[in-house]
């Protein structure tokens, strides 16, 4: 009810027990949906392993309490880390890879994010969580390349380019927040990464789906501030 | 704040629980199981207005003195939530994607009288 119009305490006609309990149903319903932007509740989620599920939030707590241990209060480029209770809502999401077209020692990823949280967010930080199965000793290179594509959607631009040298297997982070703050502005904002391993290393992707050392991106996102409009 | 009981006839706080499960939303809802959607009943007479909660001084009965004897005259004010805090959710989004957030406001800790 519109603030002021009328007060729903106060004389409301007394309803039946389930009509009321259906109404309050109903209510709750619209208003979760309203608070988290979606249109209507999502479809039957396609849930990841539990395996690549345990390791991604150990992963995470991990990275978070690095961060927050050397740099107490600080994001990584240096903006300060918004304080809880600030009022903004914040979100943060974990999105697991897709894989797409690939070679012998290369493979694309995507990664999707939804509109609706895209549309009404800003993002304060965005990490890429990488696993490198590096047979062998000794430094060996490994690209990895941030995949655009063109406004026709046809092809794709490398806007960012890092080469590392692995040492050993294991993980390596990697900030991508540039590149998910300028996708969050598309209409279908999905991250695309290709990466490419050393010839005799074979595919840079665990061999199947499951495997708790799937590729995954990590965002951390707040509400925009509402745009204040200043009586005069 | 006062929670209500079988009969709120005062301004009061009435406990209402959503169980995610009877309304089918558990499987993209991973955590929490439901939603405490407390919401506020009650009268507000005007000897009440102004008591969010019941705070026992000398300085407020008298208050309410003065208030319940003009009250003949007066209007009701109302009973609204004076305490809230945040819901956190962790669900599936529709790319299947893990997404936590803590929705201010959306429970109501305790009622008073405006």
């Amino acid at each position: 009810a519109a603030k002021g119009s009328w007060c729903p305490a106060c004389g409301v006609a007394a309803l039946s027990p389930g009509t009321q309990r259906d109404a309050l149903l109903a209510l709750a319903k619209q208003s979760i949906l309203a608070k988290l932007r979606l249109p209507a509740r999502p479809n039957v989620p396609q849930p990841p392993s539990r395996g690549a599920l345990l390791t991604a939030l150990r992963r995470m707590r991990a990275q978070r309490s690095d961060t927050a241990a050397a740099f107490p209060g600080m994001l990584r480029d240096g903006r300060v880390l918004p304080r809880p209770g600030m009022g903004l809502q914040e979100y943060e999401i974990l999105s697991f890879a897709e894989s797409g077209s690939s070679t012998a020692h290369s493979v694309r990823l995507h990664f999707r994010f939804s509109q609706e949280v895209a549309g009404s967010t800003e993002i304060l930080q965005a990490t890429l969580y990488l696993f490198w199965a590096a047979p062998g000793h000794g430094a060996q290179p490994v690209t990895v390349r941030i995949l655009q594509p063109d406004p026709a959607g046809t092809n794709t631009t490398v806007t960012i380019e890092t080469r590392l040298e692995v040492q050993k297997s294991g993980w390596t982070t990697l900030d991508v927040g540039a590149a998910v703050r300028s996708l969050f502005r598309r209409e279908t904002p999905r991250l695309t990464v290709e990466l490419e391993v050393p010839e005799d290393w074979g595919s840079p992707l665990p061999s199947n789906h499951s495997d708790s050392h799937w590729p995954f991106v990590v965002v951390r996102a707040q509400a925009r501030k509402p745009h204040r409009v200043h009586r005069r | 704040g006062v929670d209500c009981g079988a009969e709120p006839r005062m301004c009061c706080r009435q406990e209402f629980f959503v169980d995610f499960k009877e309304i089918g939303w558990e499987d993209w809802i991973i955590q929490p199981e439901g939603y405490h959607m407390n919401y506020c009943a009650g009268l507000c007479p005007l000897h009440m207005a102004g008591v969010p909660g019941l705070a026992a001084s000398f300085h407020t009965a008298v208050l309410n003195r003065i208030k319940a004897a003009s009250a003949a005259a007066a209007v009701d004010s109302c009973c609204v939530p004076t305490q809230r805090r945040p819901l956190s959710l962790l669900y599936y989004d529709r790319d299947s994607n893990i997404v936590k957030t803590d929705i201010p406001d959306m429970i109501v800790d305790s009622c008073g009288c405006t």
